[in-house]
């Protein structure tokens, strides 16, 4: 009696409503465990700590919330003309941000997968728009909206990270429940043609190995005095 | 998990209780993922007029303990956190989040009159 006692407050006190099932996790980036550690060594030492601040990542916030992506793919070709090789809806949940505050980071993180794919790879191209009209996407192929992000990364490996400051612009503005983004990965065709040709078809390996996530950052205000009090 | 204290401290007076919650012992280790727990200390402890003189009380516990020797019918002072620290939790939700939140005033560091 007592054990369901004390789980039901904890799940409370945590914002749950449930125990989590274990069969849904998501692989723990590295930037959430070096924080966490940094903070566990701090308080082991019993340094003060300005727990509203990310050092890590250089911005206010209390709450850092790693959000997976429930997209699809459009399409994957082998690189066409423009070079032109992967597109894909990305659309992440921002509903789980119900606590008030503001976000202060938006943080697109793209896993391309074991670097041995990518041996003499070619340089890649990495776009990230709005999808416009996305309510009307159902009927007809989302087109890609205001660029956020363009990017050539050469010889990409493990994840990128791409932040999207017009997205924070966005959430603060209209607290949007859902956010869809649209992701085109483009091969310069030129390293693409001469060296990987023999390789099969680097599209469909990005295709099987891409993995998004969307890390947010929230400061609640109740929580966390603004840092010019502090400073004062 | 009790921590035991030092034998020394005389056990009747207001003094800090370490209190180890292990989330394998919950259960909840499966969707925390960090810490494995936490301090939940707790103060507890008379604060005898004498005491008030030292172990960190304040002026008001002084002034609450010559009262209650004035006159029994008000309380004694109490024995208080006076130094509490956050902790932060990494752990996932029902929605396949991953959530990394900090608590403000969770552990309890040290306890007055």
């Amino acid at each position: 009696q007592t054990s369901e006692f004390q789980d039901y407050d904890f799940l409370q006190f945590l914002g749950l409503k449930k125990a989590p099932s274990p069969h849904r996790f998501q692989p723990v980036p590295r930037i959430l465990r070096k924080i966490i550690r940094a903070r566990e060594t701090a308080a082991a030492r019993g340094a003060s700590q300005d727990l509203c601040y990310v050092k890590e990542l250089g911005v206010r916030g209390n709450l850092l919330r790693l959000l997976p992506d429930q997209g699809f793919f459009l399409n994957t070709q082998k690189p066409s003309q423009d070079g032109s090789c992967l597109q894909k809806v990305l659309s992440f949940n921002l509903s789980a941000v119900k606590e008030k505050g503001k976000l202060t980071m938006a943080q697109l993180i793209l896993h391309l997968g074991p670097r041995s794919y990518y041996y003499l790879q070619p340089e890649l191209v990495v776009a990230v728009s709005v999808v416009q009209d996305s309510g009307v996407w159902g009927r007809s192929h989302p087109k890609p909206g205001r660029l956020l992000v363009q990017k050539s990364v050469r010889g990409p490996q493990g994840s990128l990270q791409f932040n999207l400051q017009g997205v924070v612009k966005d959430w603060n503005r209209h607290q949007l429940k859902n956010l869809d983004l649209y992701l085109e990965i483009l091969v310069k065709e030129d390293r693409y043609s001469r060296v990987n040709a023999q390789l099969d078809n680097p599209c469909n390996q990005l295709m099987h190995s891409l993995h998004a996530s969307l890390l947010v950052v929230t400061l609640n205000l109740k929580h966390c005095h603004p840092s010019s009090r502090k400073k004062r | 998990a009790a921590v035991p204290i030092p034998t020394g401290l005389c056990r009747n007076l207001c003094h800090r209780h370490q209190l180890f919650v292990n989330f394998q012992d919950l259960g909840w280790h499966k969707w925390v993922i960090a810490p494995k727990g936490f301090m939940a200390n707790y103060c507890h402890g008379d604060c005898p007029f004498t005491m008030t003189t030292y172990l960190n009380s304040s002026n008001y516990a002084f002034m609450q303990a010559l009262m209650h020797m004035a006159d029994p019918k008000v309380p004694k002072a109490v024995c208080i956190p006076t130094k509490l620290s956050p902790i932060s939790m990494l752990y996932q939700d029902n929605d396949k989040n991953v959530i990394l939140r900090h608590y403000e005033d969770m552990v309890v560091d040290e306890c007055g009159c």
